[in-house]
């Protein structure tokens, strides 16, 4: 059975987008079978692989909304054992939440469209979620084992860390006690300035023993990469960025293997 | 009658929240009655201004889901002439928005709210929006006169304009035939990469006319200020940041006023 994985965080810009993009992508360069599902109505995660959100038959809420195999939606890029299950924006973020929240069992649609896929066509599936607490983080929280929380190396980011437990463990209890925290993931730290390790030791002490120890510089490289529709790894490998995220890649190995 | 003005933009992080709390904090300064609401559930607007949120009595949510004198929920801030009205994380995104679909009238709310001040209490009403474009950001423009969309100059921020625009049109079309455009603000703007000035010359493509001449600078005084609790202008009025936002303000007293 393949480790689902959710990124999520209700802040918004913390690299939710581009933890999952490239993850994946250092995930399937390590011989895993990935798929990404990209549930955030703003796509960032299906251009930031280069796909061409008209060309794509099926999008994630087609099969949400009139349940069909979510083979139908998987869709290759241009990366070896890597594939995506794209967001194309017909409906806006509200009007999918309000479609969803009209049908029964609405939290779990995610799930079962999981559950139509082959056992073992998978090792891993990253699932990029939008920034909010709504339906759509809901059902990617359901369907998930675990959680990466991204967040950024910034004050206002540890605003919403309460809400975020709060919901995870919600979850949790309610719908789906499989779910856990793999793990915090620091992004964009910024070593010229005192900010980010402050906020990284204000973290640590949050969320004891559920950071990861690789902590992700801010690097344009990062910002680059998805105008060019390449993951890090494929637009460069050499920067920091990309060995940050190779190193965090293995640490998220070893907690999925842990578990 | 004040001027309403909304900070919205569904992608996260592109810095509505730093820009409510300046450009209010440079509209008071400057001799205008300002009103900052915060209807984000993180409240990040509430605690960059050194709110703290258990002290609050009343939110805006407890106004939106019951409604009350929207003046029984305005405290003071640390500045002459600038108000808040709070959010406090007593309810998740997700639930606020849960409670308000459940009434009648629910994209109104937030307007009705508006209409119980004194007509002459305020020259300016800010609202800071959450990233999204579900049921709270609807409000706010349902609420407002204008929209001003802070657009961080990053490629990812690019992806949503069109979704953003569709929803002001269609609010425009159906609950408020007075709300427009104020402008683009673009945010971050790192001078030392080549994409910075790539993604300004898109954004002017996408909406020529509308975007403020001037451009926010990324620094780091803009990230530290809200850990102080303090707007730049509080914390280091001398800084690139707080002389664009400044700048940015005129710009919007001008283009506010023509209007
Ligand atoms: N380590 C980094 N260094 C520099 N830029 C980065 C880094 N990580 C992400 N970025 C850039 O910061 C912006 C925000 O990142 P991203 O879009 O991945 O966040 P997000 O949490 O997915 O945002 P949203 O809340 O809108 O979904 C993007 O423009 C991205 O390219
Ligand atoms: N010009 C700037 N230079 C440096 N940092 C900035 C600048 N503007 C905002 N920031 C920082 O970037 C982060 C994102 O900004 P902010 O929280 O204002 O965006 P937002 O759009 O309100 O986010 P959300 O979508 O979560 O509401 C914050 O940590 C903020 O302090
Ligand atoms: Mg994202
Ligand atoms: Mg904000």
């Amino acid at each position: 059975m393949a480790r689902i994985i959710a990124l999520a965080n209700q802040k918004g810009g913390v690299g939710k987008t581009t933890s999952a993009v490239n993850l994946s992508a250092y995930l399937a360069a390590g011989g895993f079978r990935t798929l990404l599902i990209d549930i955030d109505p703003q796509g960032n995660a299906t251009s930031s692989l280069g796909l061409d959100k008209e060309a794509c038959d099926l999008s994630i809420y087609d099969i949400l909304i009139d349940p069909a195999p979510l083979a139908g939606a998987v869709v290759p890029t241009g990366q070896e054992r890597l594939a995506l299950v794209p967001s194309t924006s017909v409906l806006l973020g509200s009007e999918t939440e309000a479609a969803l929240t009209a049908l029964s069992g609405r939290e779990q649609r995610l799930a079962e469209a999981l559950d139509t896929l082959p056992p073992d066509a998978y090792d891993f599936v990253l699932i990029d979620c939008p920034p909010s607490l709504g339906l759509l983080t809901l059902n990617a929280l359901t369907a998930a084992d675990g959680v990466v929380i991204p967040i950024q190396c910034e004050f206002l980011a540890l605003e919403g860390l309460m809400q975020l437990s709060n919901s995870i463990y919600l979850v949790k209890r309610t719908f789906n006690e499989r779910l856990d925290i793999v793990g915090v993931l620091m992004t964009m730290f910024d070593a010229r300035t005192r900010l980010s390790a402050q906020v990284v030791e204000e973290v640590r002490r949050f969320f004891p023993n559920r950071i990861f120890e690789t902590v992700i510089p801010r690097g344009v490289h990062l910002a680059e990469a998805p105008s060019y529709g390449q993951s890090i790894l494929g637009y460069d490998p050499a920067s920091r960025g990309a060995l940050a995220y190779r190193a965090a890649t293995n640490e998220l190995i070893a907690r999925a293997g842990l578990r």
